[in-house]
């Protein structure tokens, strides 16, 4: 099964 | 005050097409340079990055830095009213709550404003880390296009697999298993027409089909697409806009549960 994962997990807020 | 011109309407309504398939509303940031947007999805999993660079319109002003946020449902209500080759010309006072577009037929003897209410949105801005990608694809964005919505009949998920030799596009359900390979071009007679691949180490990603999809709406603004891919990192997908700048997209991987 794969997962979907989120851009928030890969990017930080500026 | 901001003033912003394109002698031909088709290029902000093809911008326009690529992105409000992912997007309800945006933030055009506006300064000297140019106008910059970067926004989400709703569900966080995609990135739209659009630049359109000063220089690349007839006439660009911007005094003040300017966040103009917009519905762009009710944007492409008034883009459906330019024809193809009016002139258009986006306008705003420093301050101001609304934008206005005015479209100029060719023969100057039609000129319409249409004035939009401008939103305020709250935005998140996303720092996107420098990478070097372990492969760089480039294709015909119209064979991209073909591939993913092919696919995506076959399952919810597209299997990109890239190596020295070519590119594997892969989806499975129900029905069976669907496999599209390209092999890199070997003698380049049309630029546009080459799969040309630059790889440092081979990828296999997940990606959900149908964000793929929504980026291939970006497909009538140029002939070729970049896919930048590295393991466990988001995708990139990149159509440049000729002489003006470029949108692109980002996608968050799917992973082994």
């Amino acid at each position: 099964y794969m997962k979907q994962t989120s851009l928030k997990s890969f990017f930080s807020f500026t | 005050m901001f003033e912003a011109r394109l002698s031909s309407a088709t290029t902000l309504k093809k911008v326009l097409d690529a992105i409000k398939d992912l997007l309800n509303e945006a933030t055009f940031d506006c300064n000297d340079s140019g106008i910059q947007l970067q926004a989400m999805d709703n569900s966080h999993v995609s990135l739209v990055s659009l630049t359109l660079r000063a220089d690349g319109f007839d006439k660009y002003r911007c005094d003040r830095n300017l966040s103009m946020g917009m519905n762009l449902g009710s944007m492409a209500k008034i883009m459906k009213c330019a024809n193809n080759d009016d002139t258009v010309t986006m306008k705003a006072q420093d301050n101001a709550d609304t934008v206005v577009f005015m479209f100029e037929s060719q023969n100057q003897e039609k000129v319409s404003d249409y004035e939009m209410k401008l939103m305020n949105l709250d935005q998140e801005h996303l720092g996107i880390p420098e990478t070097d990608y372990a492969c760089i694809v480039r294709m015909p964005a119209m064979e991209f296009a073909r591939i993913c919505r092919d696919l995506s009949q076959f399952g919810e998920s597209l299997v990109i697999c890239c190596t020295k030799e070519g590119v594997k596009f892969s989806a499975s359900g129900d029905v069976g298993s669907a496999n599209i390979k390209l092999a890199q071009t070997t003698s380049v007679d049309k630029e546009e027409e080459a799969v040309i691949i630059e790889m440092q180490e081979p990828v296999t990603l997940t990606f959900a089909c149908r964000y793929l999809n929504s980026f291939t709406k970006a497909t009538p603004l140029t002939n070729q697409v970049q896919l930048s891919m590295s393991m466990d990192v988001p995708l990139v997908v990149e159509y440049r806009i000729q002489d003006i700048g470029h949108v692109r997209y980002y996608l968050a991987p799917k992973i082994e549960d």
